[in-house]
């Protein structure tokens, strides 16, 4: 059965959405089998692999609140061996809905039994919180990937992020556990960019991959072509990047 | 009494902070007397103004939960005329803790009445979600200042936020409106860049600012010192687009 990641950090903007959908067709190209499961009720991974929800079209807050299946949501996309079980603006109030749900921290992995024997890799986008939609990513989730953008407040959130993390491997899901740490939109004109990546590879060793991500025009264009950046734009910096990165996740995973 | 400004966008990593934080430090060199109000778990508003809230010391979380007065809570920073109300990681424990209080959405409201007073603008720096946190900073605000990235993400976010507003404009604070739309990280390199600013100004006229803040590395470098553009390099390009914003909403505020 498929290996879940849950691709998270509570700071905005450092690159979640685009390091999912990015890895995510970097490993179809390779020929795995992969969902990607957004749980962002912004909806961007969704739209960035071209996967928009029409009125009444079942999507992630119906798997999650309601128990449709997640077979009945999920759709394919413009590239082969990749799937997305896509959100919606609805998803926001599922927060609301699952706090007095029974086994509201369990909603996810619930949603997503029935489809893990289809898939080899589930990459789980989350919204920039810690709430109850980052919680049942992290009950759904084997491992973490954290990107972390190489910008100062970037380190300031970690301290949050690790202390969640610990709470619900102690009480929810024994055994999780960050799988690698991420490096993302370095930008080589500014100084604090290699200072962030010494104190990540500092403080979290050989978690962190080798693959820094460069900060790049044609990354930030892609999603406005609906479209991630091995298909935008095949031969970039961006691509060559993502991919490296994606065949440091196989190695991980013991499937290169 | 202070006009509080609500700086929100749940799309995350948009320049909320640097927004809040920038224009606060600029409003208070021309004299004004302002509050930034932290309401980010994450807290980056009050490290970025060199403000740490250490165990035990009242912030935001006492103030919004306990009923702590706000002027107990409340730091002057090394600027003068510009005060910081404080937040720290506990607040990310506070949306769990009021959705069951009495009057919920009027938390921070009812915390900052008692020095409304002292302040002629309050700034309100929101967390990157439509939670109970930024609906409280809804309630609480005369009106909204939202920061758009210049990238195609930001624009698809507008549906839910603009949503949300009507919700609670309706229900909870009617006249709330968005009195003003500031473009940021706006990078000259990328054509999608001025298409983001030209659908902005044609989606919301007159309401989004002149002012377009560029990306720049020292605004990027000045949360790593502690200190708003305007202190860390008060000649650069973002320290002038930031006063020259400053500028602009103090005209629209009747206070230039
Ligand atoms: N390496 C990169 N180079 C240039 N732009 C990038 C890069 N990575 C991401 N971006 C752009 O930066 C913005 C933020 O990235 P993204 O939306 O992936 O972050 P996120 O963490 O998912 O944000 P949120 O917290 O809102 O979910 C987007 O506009 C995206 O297109
Ligand atoms: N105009 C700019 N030029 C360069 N860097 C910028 C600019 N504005 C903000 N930044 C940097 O971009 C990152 C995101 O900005 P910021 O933290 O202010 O966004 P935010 O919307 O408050 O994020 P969050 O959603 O996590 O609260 C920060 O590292 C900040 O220093
Ligand atoms: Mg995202
Ligand atoms: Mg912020």
């Amino acid at each position: 059965a498929a290996t879940v990641i849950a691709v998270a950090n509570q700071k905005g903007g450092v690159g979640k959405t685009t390091t999912t959908v990015s890895i995510g067709a970097a490993l179809a190209e390779r020929g795995l089998r992969v969902l990607v499961a957004d749980l962002d009720p912004q909806g961007n991974a969704s739209t960035g692999l071209d996967i928009r929800v029409g009125d009444g079209e079942p999507s992630m807050v119906d798997v999650i609140v309601d128990g449709t299946p997640a077979a009945d949501a999920i759709r394919a996309t413009a590239i082969e061996h990749l799937d997305v079980l896509p959100a919606s603006l609805e998803l926001a109030s599922a927060e609301v809905e699952l706090v007095s749900a029974m086994a509201r921290e369990r909603a996810l992995v619930n949603g997503l039994a029935g489809v893990r024997d289809r898939y080899q890799v589930v990459l789980v986008d989350c919204p920039p919180s810690l709430g109850l939609l980052t919680i049942n990513a992290f009950v759904a989730a084997d491992q973490l990937l954290v990107p972390v953008q190489c910008e100062y407040y970037a380190l300031e959130g970690l301290t949050g992020l690790l202390r969640t993390i610990g709470l619900v491997e102690k009480n929810l899901n024994p055994g999780l556990a960050i799988g690698g740490v991420a490096l993302t939109m370095f930008d080589s004109r500014t100084r604090l960019a290699q200072q962030v990546v010494d104190d990540v590879r500092g403080y979290f060793a050989g978690r962190a991959f080798e693959t820094v991500i460069p900060r790049t025009v044609r990354l930030s264009e892609a999603p406005s072509f609906a479209q991630p950046i091995t298909v935008f734009d095949p031969e970039s910096r961006g691509a060559d990047a993502y991919r490296s990165l994606a065949d440091e996740l196989l190695t991980r995973l013991g499937l290169a």
